[in-house]
């Protein structure tokens, strides 16, 4: 069985609308280290990976590694019934085809409780390979979130370059086109500035309406990591305390 | 979408 108790029912509802415009249904597996999620998006071109550590919970017990498949649409309506600061209890039997959920107020005896139906899905779990990216870039999130949707407006693809120079953002829209640079802040880390590391010079291309689709991970850090290598998916990584949401973007075939 | 890839191709199933 399951029974997980989170201190704040905020990090689900940020989780849950980070990914729910990308997959439909999927398997939260869940073991004694915690609760894991990978899923590709509808077209199978972007795949997101969901690690909740058991340590970010208040309170974690399973005894045995157990596949919650759950619609991504009804998880969300159920988690918009909690407020961001309830504590929220999640629990299910072995074997059940039902998840329930517990939202405990903060500051009075309310005490929610829903249930909603789990479901089969028999999805492939990809082989993730580890692999050492010709460049990072650390950046905050915000920033992120404002260039993907700037450039959004303008074209339906970006081209990311890093140099020596830094991180070139690069839509070539049909009526318009846009650029923007950020340099590595030599006098601000990391969440308020941006750092770069490079091997290697990289160029590559990449559909907008996924970017902006992972940008809503901006709720759950104030950080995002691109890491990037010519040829090879990209990485979008925001870490947080309970664990961390990834998202691996197939490249598009360059000019 | 014209040249979008798959992350199929660079993932592959174990």
């Amino acid at each position: 069985m399951l029974e997980a108790r989170l201190a704040e029912a905020a990090i689900l509802k940020r989780l849950l609308d980070s990914i729910k415009e990308l997959v439909t249904d999927a398997n939260f597996e869940c073991n004694e280290e915690g609760i894991n999620l990978q899923a590709m998006d509808n077209s199978h071109v972007a795949l997101v990976s969901v690690k909740l550590s058991a340590s970010g919970f208040k309170k974690y017990r399973c005894d045995r590694p157990l596949p919650l498949g759950v619609n991504l649409g009804s998880f969300t309506k159920v988690l918009k019934c909690a407020k961001d600061d309830d504590v929220c209890i999640i629990k299910a039997a072995d074997d059940a085809d039902i998840l329930s959920l517990t939202y405990e107020a903060r500051n009075s005896d309310r005490i929610a409780e829903y249930e909603m139906k789990l479901m089969d899905i028999d999805a492939d779990t990809l082989n993730i390979p580890d692999t050492d990216y010709d460049a990072r870039v650390s950046m905050p999130s915000a920033e992120f979130t404002r260039i993907v949707r700037d450039l959004s407006q303008l074209g339906e693809s970006v081209r990311i370059e890093v140099s020596k120079e830094g991180v070139r953002f690069i839509s070539d829209g049909e009526a318009a086109n846009g650029n923007i640079l950020l340099r590595q802040t030599d006098d601000d880390a990391p969440p308020e500035g941006v750092t770069i590391e490079m091997n290697q010079h990289v160029n590559l291309t990449f559909s907008l309406k996924y970017l902006v689709n992972f940008a809503k991970s901006s709720t759950l850090s104030n950080v995002v990591q691109l890491m990037l290598s010519n040829d090879v998916p990209l990485l979008v990584s925001y870490d947080f305390n309970q664990g961390h949401i990834r998202y691996y973007l197939a490249p598009k075939i360059g000019d | 979408e014209i040249g979008q890839r798959s992350i199929e191709g660079f993932f592959k199933n174990p």
